[in-house]
């Protein structure tokens, strides 16, 4: 249990919610 | 047979014991998702944190958000009445959260809001505190390390003057506020254990 954030599903969000903006952003 | 996650993000400590472990976690996790939403949006308007690569931002976001979020929701505890209050509204007393079995994590909680509400911080001063808390969070597979103590260093300076230019006569905030950091990394630990103990064995 080394990477608590990925067992408990938090990295899976955060990432999600980083990529919204990076989805936003112009080429 | 009930079962307890008694975070204050969460719709009720105690489930229950007809619902499974699955679906009381699905539950908890609807409730905390708009929070980590959040925190990932407040650390996108932190200037400079988007000029890192985005893979250290994923990595300073995973070990820091339950952190800005102590610090966020500190007011919740209330260290006078020793109660805490649910972001639904409903208020707890530690007594009773504490014969749940959360007694060690929340007696750790009630001193962290109990010593960074007593310096009395400005929302704008907190504001700049989280932003410090979140890139100050493990640096563990952190790539571009340099950027990233470069952005600790300005958001610190920047935190410094705030309190210094406002209040010159007390040189003692600034290094009391920066002690709070390493008890933020202790109950990142203790709330990490206490939630994966949860996933493991409810």
């Amino acid at each position: 249990f080394s990477d608590p954030a990925s067992n408990l599903g938090l990295e899976d969000i955060i990432r999600k919610a980083l990529m919204g903006n990076l989805e936003d952003r112009p080429e | 047979g009930a079962k307890v996650l008694a975070c204050p993000l969460n719709s009720c400590p105690v489930a229950p014991a007809s619902r499974s472990s699955q679906e009381m976690w699905e539950s908890f996790s609807q409730c905390f998702t708009p929070a980590v939403k959040e925190v990932v949006e407040f650390a996108k308007s932190i200037p400079g944190f988007q000029t890192l690569t985005q893979q250290d931002q994923v990595m300073l976001l995973k070990s820091g958000t339950f952190q800005v979020l102590m610090v966020r929701f500190c007011s919740l505890f209330d260290p006078k009445e020793r109660t805490v209050t649910f972001l639904n509204g409903q208020t707890y007393s530690l007594a009773s959260l504490r014969a749940l079995g959360m007694g060690v994590l929340l007696d750790a909680m009630f001193d962290f809001s109990e010593k960074l509400g007593s310096l009395g911080l400005e929302p704008d001063e907190m504001a700049l505190f989280m932003a410090v808390v979140l890139v100050s969070a493990d640096r563990c597979g952190i790539v571009d390390v340099g950027a990233v103590e470069q952005l600790q260093e300005n958001l610190i300076k920047a935190l410094r003057t705030l309190i210094t230019s406002r209040r010159p006569d007390d040189t003692t905030l600034f290094p009391k506020l920066l002690l709070r950091l390493p008890d933020l990394r202790t109950l990142n630990n203790q709330h990490s254990d206490k939630l994966l103990a949860f996933r493991i064995d409810p």
